[in-house]
This record gives C-alpha cells, sequence and structure tokens, in this order.
C-alpha cells in the first residue's frame, strides 16, 4: 500500500 | 512595460498546451531576462516551473518587473485564435490591467488583437534547494510519453527503478502487470533516441500515473527529457526550451 505525498512535505511554502 | 514578440505563436501555444491542466491561475513575472512562472497544482503534488528567456523572443523589452497574474485557461482559450504560424506579440503597460495579444499573419494583412483581463493573485511559492540527484536519465521525450500511456492501461501508478542497467517502468493491476525496459545505448543517427543514464545510486520510486501524463504534453516542446530522481523525494523533470525550460517537480508515492 502506498500513498500519495505532497510537495509541502519536501519543500518550504513561501 | 512588457513587450515581446514570437515568431511563430506555436511555441508559446505549445507551452501554454503542456501546463494548462495543472494549474488554474498563477502569476508570470517579468523583468529584463525574461519570463519565469512557478506555480503548484490544486492537490500539490506537481509544481510547474517555466522560464523563458528573453533570447527566446525576436523581440524582447521589459525594462519594469512586471506581474502578469493570468488564468492559464483563458490564456489558452485566446491563443486558440492564433494560428501556429501568425506573429504573436505580447504587451502590457506598466500597473496595467490587462495584457494584449497580438496576432498577425506574415504578410501582415491580418492583425488580430485580444486584451486578456490581469487578476491579482496572492500565490504560494516553493523555495526548492539546489539539489544533487542520486539518477539522471536522458531519454526520448516521446518514448516516455508512449511507455506510461501504455502502463496506465494497468494500473493508476508507475514504479521507475534507475540501476546501472538501466530504466524499468512497471505497473500492476487488477487485469495483470506490465513493464518495460530501457538500457543505455547511443543512437548516432537518431541522437534523441539515445538513453543516457548517470548515477550515484540506484533508485526506486513510484508516481501517479494520471499526473505523469498531464506532465508529458510537454513532449510536443522538446525531443528529450530529463528525470532526476533520488529515493524519497520529489522528482524534477526537464524539457529543455531554445531559451529557457519547462521544469516539474513531482511528488512520489510514499510506502505505509
Amino acid at each position: 500500500q502506498s500513498n500519495q505525498s505532497t510537495l509541502s512535505s519536501f519543500f518550504k511554502i513561501s | 512595460m512588457l513587450e515581446a514578440k514570437l515568431d511563430a505563436a506555436s511555441q508559446l501555444k505549445k507551452i501554454v498546451e503542456a501546463i494548462r491542466d495543472m494549474l488554474g491561475e498563477c502569476n508570470i513575472e517579468c523583468n529584463e531576462t525574461g519570463l519565469a512562472l512557478q506555480s503548484l497544482d490544486k492537490s500539490h503534488i506537481v509544481l510547474v516551473s517555466l522560464l523563458l528567456g528573453s533570447d527566446g523572443f525576436s523581440e524582447y523589452r521589459c525594462d519594469r518587473g512586471v506581474t502578469l497574474g493570468l488564468n492559464i485557461n483563458s490564456l489558452a482559450t485566446v491563443l486558440r485564435c492564433a494560428n501556429n504560424d501568425d506573429i504573436l506579440t505580447l504587451r502590457s503597460e506598466d500597473r496595467a490591467n490587462e495584457l494584449i495579444l497580438t496576432f498577425e499573419d506574415s504578410k501582415a494583412d491580418r492583425i488580430s488583437e485580444f486584451n486578456l483581463r490581469l487578476m491579482d493573485i496572492d500565490q504560494e511559492y516553493l523555495a526548492i534547494p539546489e539539489t544533487e540527484y542520486a539518477a539522471t536519465v536522458v531519454m526520448s521525450a516521446a518514448v516516455l510519453q508512449r511507455t506510461l500511456r501504455d502502463l496506465s492501461a494497468l494500473s493508476e501508478a508507475v514504479t521507475i527503478e534507475i540501476d546501472k542497467e538501466g530504466i524499468r517502468f512497471s505497473a500492476e493491476g487488477d487485469l495483470g502487470k506490465g513493464s518495460t525496459h530501457f538500457k543505455p545505448c547511443v543512437d548516432m543517427e537518431n541522437a534523441e533516441n539515445s538513453i543516457n543514464i548517470t548515477l550515484s545510486e540506484p533508485v526506486s520510486l513510484s508516481f501517479n500515473l494520471q499526473y505523469f501524463s498531464n506532465i508529458t504534453k510537454a513532449s510536443s516542446l522538446s525531443s528529450t527529457v530529463t528525470l532526476q530522481m533520488t529515493a524519497g523525494m520529489p522528482a524534477q523533470i526537464e524539457y529543455k526550451l531554445p531559451s529557457g525550460h519547462v521544469r516539474y517537480y513531482f511528488a512520489p508515492k510514499i510506502e505505509d
């Protein structure tokens, strides 16, 4: 089972 | 003010077609070096980063920074009114609330003008650090698009494994499973069919195929695509333009 990650969990949003 | 001319409207049409499915409203930042856009899709799975250097335009002038807040689908709608080989000019006055697009045929006996309303968009930006990726693959953009399309018949996800033997795409679903493996190769006659792999360690990542298929709509912009991956990190997928690039950062699926 795998889940979709989002970019906000890797990079900082400003 | 901004004034930027392209010899063929098709150049901008193709770029907009490559990003419109992922983006709604976004800011295009214009300055003397060219046009740039960075925008997340609604679900924060893909980031689109577009750079169009001033050298890519036949004429380019932008004295002062201009932000064009645009609805990308509205831009696409207006661009459909241009013939592919029309000369296209983008114009916007300082602090104006509209972008003026003109389309001229090469004999200049037809000139169409469209004014697109600009918007104030409060946009989120991602700070993406310079990264050394574990694996870099340069391959034919059309072959990547075809491979992913084939596998999307099997599953909604694709797994990409890169090692020194090559790059392998695989998918598994209710009807069964499938995979395509490409070995590194050099095609002297058709350089775009070569597959070049640079690797510091093997990588395996899975991605949603619907999003991947939207990304590969950029295949019309470049004969080759560069995939860069590191385990557990978003992939970087880049299509080079004559002066600039369309780049996507793509969040992977993560094992539970």
